[in-house]
């Protein structure tokens, strides 16, 4: 028996549509830590992780651990019938082949429950070793889709390079060349609003534009993103969900022949 | 020339 009941449903909502881009079909997993997904691209070439900590829920009940495969295309179907205020519980038997999505609008004058059959998905579980970063670099996530979306307008690829000078996100195609340089800028207002650069050492790494753009359908869920950086490693995009976990995105980097 | 790298290349099943 499982059955989440998150009062902000919208979280859910944001949720399926920061991932939907990415991956097509996926095996949530439900165990007492939370409510989690890791899936791939069909490329091969990105990975998303989901966790949603049973802590943030209003009510978690998790009888054993369980994996759910859904299409991520028809559940973002069944939660766009939520509406944004809606609490959104999520109910399954054991050994049932269906999923229930339970909306109640905020003063309980309306519930609704909608079916979805679940599906068999053959997934490979990856080891994600944990890993010292030659460079963090934390910004506004709104600064970083407009970079993203600035640069796909002139090249299909960007080099990221931190140095102590900066963050340089730049790109060349048939046009032209962009760069476009962040300092790091900690005097603002608002902590959401900085900029900060934590290196260990300078690091270049060229990454496909359109796999970033499709990271920033996560930017409602955060007003802030991290990006981790390494000379060997895949590229960690980070949006943090308030009080309850994050949506982490891979991107292997594209490497010399 | 540069080329796509995959994710199953740093992370292995586990």
């Amino acid at each position: 028996m499982l059955e989440l009941r998150l009062v902000q449903g919208s979280l859910l909502k944001k949720v399926l549509e920061a991932i939907k881009e990415l991956v097509t079909d996926a095996n949530f997993d439900c165990s007492a830590t939370g409510f989690s997904l890791q899936a791939m691209d069909s490329s091969h070439v990105a990975l998303v992780a989901l966790l949603l900590r049973s802590e943030g829920f209003e009510h978690y009940r998790c009888d054993r651990n369980l994996s759910m495969g859904m299409n991520l295309g028809n559940v973002s179907k069944m939660l766009r019938c939520a509406g944004s205020d809606d609490i959104i519980t999520i109910k399954a038997d054991d050994g049932s082949d269906t999923v229930t999505f339970m909306f109640e609008s905020p003063n309980q004058d309306k519930i609704a429950d909608f079916e979805m059959k679940l599906m068999d998905i053959d997934s490979e579980h990856l080891g994600i070793p944990d890993a010292e970063y030659q460079a963090i670099v934390r910004m506004p996530s709104g600064e970083f889709a407009r970079i993203c979306k600035d640069l796909s307008s002139i090249g299909d690829t960007v080099i990221i390079s931190v140095t102590k000078e900066g963050v340089k996100f730049s790109t060349a195609g048939d046009i032209g060349t962009a760069n476009i340089v962040c300092r790091q800028n900690k005097t603002v207002d608002k902590p959401e609003e900085a900029t900060v650069i934590e290196m260990q050492e300078p690091v270049s790494l060229t990454f496909a534009l359109r796999y970033l753009n499709s990271f920033t359908k996560a930017t409602p869920l955060s007003e802030t993103v991290s990006i981790s950086l390494s000379s060997d490693l895949p590229v960690v995009v980070e949006y943090k969900i308030a009080d309850m976990g994050y949506v982490r995105y891979y991107l292997a980097p594209k490497i010399e022949e | 020339v540069r080329k796509q790298s995959q994710i199953t290349t740093f992370f292995s099943p586990g």
